[in-house]
This record gives structure tokens, C-alpha cells and sequence, in this order.
């Protein structure tokens, strides 16, 4: 299947 | 000091049980204009922001900022003692350990009271900028609800496409293939309200996502329209927008990939 990215892999942490 | 008048205890009622699958403790961040909360999944794949503006309320008053770290398990079970046409009003003083909640039936001849404590929690912030998304679509909250349901039996990724025409919603399992294709319309609904499906497309997009984070995310409880905003290789953006200008709800969910 596909595999599951993560949010901060697109977005900067503050 | 906090205080913010809800005129119906349920508008909470519904946010709080829209997230709580995802989220299990989050800071509420109060000052002057809103309340706002920003929160991930445990495992950073969803992100759910809510806001609330001061002017939404009934009344609404914070002097100074103040975060309220709030654990969802207890505030569900405070949130299950108000009837759905009670108001609710919010209060915390400055220290923010503690916040009042009370309910109110509308003819004032009932009122409960409930205490809850806070915690401190820390909790890594994302900055999101503001996109202008390939893919707009906006439908009806129902619509989108009950595709989320009808295809979750047959996997475990949603793949969305779109173009101008047309929006697919498909998942490929391994016996069985479904989707769903809609197209621009205008329906009347029950309530006599105009539910459109109206679909903006800048570039053709296709995008997987998470079946069992979609299925949580498409909840037709908190307003008769949903917009999802989409765009090849970048998280999708799932919102509610509430009446009477108190807010939005979204939920930013990773796309999957190779």
C-alpha cells in the first residue's frame, strides 16, 4: 500500500 | 479573566464531539478576538484548527491572553450534561487552572454547574500558510458523509480526483473497486435550503488520503456544507464554516505517497 506521510513534512514547526 | 456566553451549549457540543476521535488533550488559546486551538494526532498525520470568534458569542469578554490546556475525555463528560438548547456560558479567571461551566435552559428554570481542572500540556505548533489550493470543492456535508461510509468498507485509502468537470471519489480493496463521481448541481433540501455541489478546479488534482481519518473528519452534525481544498503532494484542507460568524472548524490531514 501506500505510506503515510506526516504533517511536518510539509508544514514548519513555530 | 475569560467569559464567553454560548447561546446554545450544542454548537461546543458538536465541535468537541467532531475531534475527539483525533485529539485527546489540546490548549485553548483565549485572547481578545476568539478562542482558537491548534492540535496533531498522536501520530502527526491530522491536524485539527478550530476558531472561534469573540464575535460569535453572545458575550464574550477576555482581558488577557490565557491558555487552557483542557482534556477531552473529562470535557465530554461535562459537555454530555447540557441539553442541546441550553446555553452555555465559559468561565476562567487569569491563572487558568481551572474552568467553570454553566448551562442554562432557555425559560431559565434550570442551571448546572461544572468545575473542570486544567492541565499544563505541551504541544508543538505548526505554522500553515495560507494556500490558494489547485482544487475547491464545496458539497453538502451529508453528501460527503455518506461517501466517507459508503467506501471505507472497501479500503484503507481514498483516492480523490478531480477536474473540471467532475470530482471522483474511489478506493481500490483487494476484492472488491468503488467510486462515487459528482457533478455540479443544485438540490433543495428537507429544510427547503439550496445544497450545491459546485466544483472549482485550477489544475486537475489526484490526491490519497487516509479512509479512516476522512471518515472521522466528514461529519455532517457541524454545518450543511463542507469545502475540501486540494492540491497534488500537500496536505488536504477539510472546513466548516459555522453560522452567525462564530468560527471554522478544519482538519489538515497528510496526503499518502510512495
Amino acid at each position: 500500500g501506500l505510506a503515510q506521510t506526516q504533517l511536518v513534512n510539509f508544514f514548519k514547526i513555530q | 479573566m475569560l467569559e464567553g456566553r454560548l447561546t446554545h451549549a450544542s454548537t461546543l457540543k458538536k465541535i468537541v464531539e467532531a475531534v475527539k476521535d483525533v485529539i485527546s488533550e489540546a490548549n485553548f488559546d483565549c485572547n481578545d478576538s476568539g478562542i482558537t486551538l491548534q492540535c496533531m494526532d498522536s501520530g502527526h498525520v491530522a491536524l485539527v484548527l478550530l476558531q472561534l470568534n469573540s464575535d460569535g458569542f453572545e458575550d464574550y469578554r477576555c482581558d488577557r491572553n490565557i491558555t487552557l490546556g483542557i482534556n477531552f475525555a473529562a470535557l465530554t463528560k461535562v459537555l454530555k450534561c447540557a441539553a442541546n438548547d441550553d446555553s452555555l456560558t465559559l468561565k476562567a479567571d487569569d491563572s487558568g487552572d481551572r474552568l467553570n461551566f454553566v448551562f442554562e435552559s432557555q425559560k431559565g428554570d434550570r442551571v448546572s454547574e461544572f468545575d473542570m481542572k486544567l492541565m499544563t500540556i505541551d504541544a508543538e505548533l505548526l505554522s500553515i500558510p495560507d494556500n490558494d489550493y489547485d482544487v475547491t470543492i464545496k458539497m453538502s456535508s451529508a453528501e460527503f458523509s455518506r461517501i466517507c461510509k459508503d467506501l471505507a468498507n472497501f479500503g484503507e485509502t481514498m483516492n480523490i480526483s478531480a477536474d473540471k468537470e467532475s470530482v471522483r471519489f474511489g478506493v481500490e480493496g483487494d476484492v472488491s473497486a468503488a467510486s462515487v463521481v459528482l457533478r455540479p448541481n443544485e438540490t433543495i433540501d428537507e429544510d427547503e435550503k439550496i445544497v450545491s455541489t459546485s466544483i472549482m478546479v485550477k489544475k486537475e488534482t489526484n490526491v490519497n488520503l487516509s479512509m479512516k481519518f476522512l471518515k472521522t473528519f466528514a461529519n455532517s452534525s457541524l454545518a450543511g456544507s463542507v469545502t475540501l481544498e486540494l492540491q497534488d503532494d500537500i496536505p488536504c484542507l477539510i472546513k466548516y464554516v459555522f453560522p452567525n460568524d462564530l468560527g471554522v472548524l478544519c482538519f489538515y490531514l497528510a496526503p499518502k505517497g510512495d
